[in-house]
């Protein structure tokens, strides 16, 4: 990606944070997706040594593709299809390649996102121009194409988990997700037994927000990664034939439209066979954002003759604005402009319009605010237990992308052009940013645990600016709250000296599930393993996770129990406790944590005491921080009254 | 039977298998052909989960369920790219 490494502060400035040879180069990340475009420059194998011998992954042939396509970057490719074609039908070679090449881009976006080579001069169109780089720029992929034109199915997705977990990854992302309600899904199960193994498994949180308790992949074993915009935008601006000026977004070349006013007409949602084209041709169409793909109603205006389209949030949807690679001249705007707009094509008599395209701006602040698209918690399996874990960037991500279809994803019909980068938005590009982070704290801490490894991740989030002001949320315009951002937006800098970790084993996942009331039969489905649940055990809020949620059912205290690992100097924590409320009563005991040495270890409990009742279904959020002077360990703490 | 076949994943207790079985595979194969003799085993699962895919009618899934060892028996589900 271009910027993002900037914006996260992995320039040249932190650069011996992470070493780029040695341990950096033997990690390997797995990702789950639609596959890959190897002849990608951001997979060139160019400066990588041997394989590490570690590894024993392999480069499946198949369709459009041979095992000679793999090299010392791209180590590893296969692709599981079993279970989709008992269920689709046998997959159409001359339509969708029967092999890990990804036909639809999305794969080679999220894996040149986590692990992408340097490119320099990469852009789209001109637009984000710059240097592109992975995360970890320096490890290894290996990619398991488990999604199909029509689905990505669970029977593959498990087959894909399996072979990675086989073949040694050390991290394993997944921008994928689905409908569950408990943790036998097959991607929570696929993960814990990869946690079990030591691989850190990062998954979207999923792109149904600003619903509340629209989360994905809400194991506690697992990463889960919401979205946030970075610091960067392409203004679009309207121009009314009355005026009137209003910026939104827009990715196209400059000299697409003529320089002049053009006519103007209302197209309603744009959907397909409902534009008139003796209506439409040779002129600039307002169109109303639905649930259909945005790309889709510009080609619908493109093939009846429009010249442009201006695509307006519908009431009630806000003002995200997302970049998207159009197949004509397009500005997006939010609900408030186009309203307006909207007004003054359905009431001027003569109404006409232009778009002006103002490039790549970046600096742009507040920055990061959270995606209104990013899925929220609370966590309805386990309100104990806070989701998502944390934000990265992905609104208007530029990756690297397929030369098998063009930009905007429509049909190769559609849309003829091909790039070697291309703009995309959403939690599964989230997702790999995270995927790459913990890979170079894997890199780092070889001896980390996946537990350790998001809590130094969490701990070290962010979730104000630098001014002091918390953290914006695009769908109110307010200041997101931890069923938002979680801990907070991603820091890896910070992450990898926290001070202090809170560690998690198996068997603490165990006696979690034990907790939560999950039958022997289930806990042998998810962990495989013959256990036995004590007679009585810790309550499932007590998992050593590094944040709190609590859920008050009217009065009462209610009691937290964590342990936090040095993995600092010597050092004196004192704690420091922030609340919203004055309804509850948080004390800490005890209030200071001394370290004499490296990995010791110390407990401390956390009490809520109910002192005011709430109104049922109300939220306060504060935080629990430790810090030695040096280092600030951060937990969000989210209150909720049922 | 005529009825509708769909995807499932079977989970299996693996410390349950039989000492007469030398591999797992062997066992949940056995365990298959106990309901279903034209039933196709679509993936054998070693690390991910103890287990395997596999197409059934709800009759036979109902059957499997109740054989020695088998602890789970679901239904597929599909997901989407976020």
């Amino acid at each position: 990606t271009t910027r993002t490494p900037l914006f996260l502060g992995l320039d040249g400035q932190n650069a011996g944070l992470f070493p780029e040879t040695g341990a950096s180069s033997d990690i390997v990340i797995g990702v789950l997706d639609t596959g890959i475009w190897p002849e990608s420059k951001s997979f060139s194998d160019e400066g990588y040594g041997p394989i590490p011998s570690t590894w024993k992954g392999e480069c499946q042939a198949g369709t459009n593709f041979t095992a000679s396509l793999c090299n010392r970057k791209l180590i590893g490719a296969r692709f599981f299809s079993d279970g989709y074609e008992r269920d689709y039908g046998k997959i159409n070679q001359a339509d969708e390649s029967k092999s890990p090449r990804d036909d639809f881009g999305h794969g080679t976006h999220t894996a040149s996102t986590a692990a992408g080579n340097v490119v320099k001069g990469a852009n789209y169109l001109g637009f984000a121009s710059g240097t592109a780089s992975g995360m970890a720029h320096r490890v290894r992929v290996s990619v398991y194409k488990v999604c199909w034109k029509s689905a990505c199915v669970s029977s593959d997705i498990l087959a894909g988990m399996d072979k990675a977990i086989e073949d040694n990854v050390h991290i394993m992302s997944l921008s994928i997700g689905g409908k569950s309600t408990s943790y036998t899904g097959e991607i929570s199960m696929g993960a814990f037994s990869a946690m079990e193994r030591g691989i850190f498994v990062s998954c979207s949180a999923g792109n149904d927000g600003p619903s509340p308790s629209s989360l994905s992949n809400a194991a506690p074993w697992i990463t889960t990664v919401g979205a946030s915009s970075i610091d960067r935008e392409f203004p679009g601006v309207v121009i009314l034939g009355n005026g009137k000026n209003y910026t939104g977004v827009s990715l196209f070349n400059g000299n697409a439209l003529p320089a002049k006013l053009l006519p103007f007409v209302y197209g309603n949602y744009c959907s397909r066979g409902t534009l008139n084209p003796e209506k439409v041709k040779g002129k600039i169409v307002m169109c109303i954002k639905d649930d259909s793909v945005r790309t889709e109603k510009g080609e619908v205006v493109k093939a009846a003759g429009g010249l442009g389209m201006i695509l307006a949030n519908a009431a009630g949807s806000g003002e995200e604005v997302l970049a998207d690679a159009h197949v004509l001249p397009v500005t997006a705007v939010g609900q408030k402009a186009g309203d307006i707009i909207r007004r003054y094509v359905l009431t001027d008599p003569n109404p006409t319009a232009s778009i002006l395209i103002r490039g790549t701006v970046v600096n742009v602040r507040p920055s990061p605010m959270v995606a209104a698209f990013s899925s929220r918690g609370p966590n309805t399996i386990t309100p104990n237990i806070l989701k998502p874990d944390l934000i990265a960037p992905g609104v208007n991500i530029l990756a690297a992308w397929t030369g098998a279809l063009g930009p905007s994803g429509l049909g190769t019909t559609s849309d003829t052009r091909r790039v070697e980068f291309n703009i995309n938005s959403g939690t599964s590009m989230s997702c790999p940013h995270v995927s790459g982070l913990a890979a170079l704290l894997k890199s780092v801490h070889p001896e980390w645990s996946p537990a350790a490894i998001r809590s130094a991740l969490m701990t070290t989030a962010y979730n104000t600016y630098k001014d002091g002001k918390p953290i914006l949320d695009v769908a109110t315009g307010k200041p997101s709250t931890p069923f938002e951002h979680g801990a907070g937006h991603v820091s890896p800098t910070a992450a990898v000296n926290p001070g202090l970790i809170y560690d998690l084993t198996t068997e603490d996942y165990i006696d979690f599930l034990c907790a939560s009331n999950y039958n022997l039969s289930l806990i042998t489905i998810i962990s495989r393993g013959n256990y036995t649940c004590p007679r009585k055990t810790h309550p499932a809020a007590d998992l050593n996770y590094p944040s709190f949620a609590v859920n008050v059912k009217g009065s009462g205290t209610y009691k937290y129990t964590r342990t936090v690992t040095n993995v600092g100097g010597a050092g004196s924590y004192t704690v420091k406790v922030i609340s919203e409320t004055a309804a509850v009563k948080i004390s800490v005991e005890p209030a200071v944590l001394n370290f004499k040495k490296v990995n010791e270890k110390k407990s401390y409990s956390v009490t809520f005491t109910v002192v005011s009742s709430m109104a049922p279904r109300s939220n306060s959020f504060g935080s629990i921080e430790w810090s030695d002077g040096k280092h600030v360990v951060a937990s969000p703490v989210a209150i909720s009254w049922t | 039977d005529g009825a509708q076949q769909a995807t499932y994943i079977v989970h299996m207790a693996k410390c349950q298998m039989p000492s007469s079985f030398d591999h797992h595979s062997l066992w949940y194969d056995s365990s298959l052909r106990s309901v279903s003799e034209s039933a196709e085993m679509i993936y054998t699962y070693n690390n991910a989960i103890h287990g395997f895919a596999t197409r059934l009618t709800p009759g036979e899934a109902d059957s499997l369920m109740t054989q020695p060892g088998v602890i789970s028996v679901q239904q597929e589900q599909k997901y989407e790219l976020h």
